[in-house]
């Protein structure tokens, strides 16, 4: 399986 | 002037353990309403996001806004010279290059003091956006610990499955198969209760390293809330006795 990063998720600010 | 005081220094020395193994540095934000800390790996899989109110502390005060950039590493060290029962003061001038943390033990006319120079960090926040959960499952944190501990011997990752029926969680690996299924337990509240609350089924897969770094926030407190929506990060979030929180954000696994 593949692992996603939290920033895919939770954008910058 | 920055200075935030413990009377027991138990609860920091436990945060710090709860994150060190995961992030190497961190931003502190301090404000009027307290501290807060956010931030994520290095591998920027997973966030932490950890809250300390000011009113928690037996002393607060903070004149201006700081954002204070320290060794999460060097900052464990220093708490690790802290015995539970010591008061620990944090203290800083406005625009530091160092913080001051201090111990005094009770009835002992001993002082530590520990000067840590601060590191300028890149300014990184992420907006993690409101959500409903498809499911908020309560479970006691060292029950969770030991599942977590249990499974890692079976597989990289774990998939957490949880219905109305309960929360399964599994793992499977070349040497065999994994599973701990928990139901929701009649009283809720308790320190031992398990509660569900669910709108819809989820299904999602984990990787046990992080979830193991997690797990080290099992001191603070004895019940661990999961939440879970498919195809969003899991939070594990844990409170910091009454002084305030910290939760875990991790993305999830997708199939290759």
């Amino acid at each position: 399986m593949a692992q996603r990063s939290i920033t895919s998720f939770f954008k910058k600010i | 002037m920055f200075e935030a005081r413990l009377t027991q220094s138990a609860i920091l020395k436990k945060v710090l353990d709860a994150i060190k193994d995961l992030l190497t540095e961190a931003t502190f934000e301090c404000t009027d309403s307290g501290i807060q800390v956010q931030a994520m790996d290095n591998a920027h899989v997973s966030l932490v996001s950890m809250n300390l109110r000011s009113d928690g502390f037996d002393k607060y005060r903070c004149d201006r806004n700081l954002s204070m950039g320290m060794s999460i590493a060097v900052m464990s060290k220093i708490l690790k010279c802290a015995t539970t029962n010591d008061t620990v003061t944090m203290r800083a001038v406005d625009n530091p290059d160092t913080i001051e943390f201090m111990f005094d033990t009770p009835g002992k006319d001993v002082q530590a003091q520990y000067e840590m120079k601060l590191i300028n960090m890149d300014q990184e926040h992420l907006g993690i956006p409101e959500t409903v959960y498809s499911c908020v499952v309560k479970m006691p944190s060292q029950e969770f610990a030991r599942i977590v501990r249990d499974l890692s011997q079976f597989g990289e990752n774990i998939t957490i499955a949880c219905t109305k029926e309960g929360i399964k969680f599994s793992a499977a690996g070349d040497t065999g198969t994994a599973n701990v299924k928990l139901a929701q337990t009649a009283d809720s509240g308790e320190s031992d209760s398990v509660t569900i609350e669910m709108q819809e089924s989820v299904k999602l897969s984990f990787s046990c390293r992080y979830l193991n770094f997690f797990i080290k926030a099992t001191p603070l407190c004895e019940q661990v809330q999961l939440s879970l929506s498919n195809d969003v990060p899991l939070v594990c979030e844990f409170n910091i006795g009454e002084i305030g929180h910290i939760k875990y954000y991790l993305a999830p696994k997708i199939e290759d």
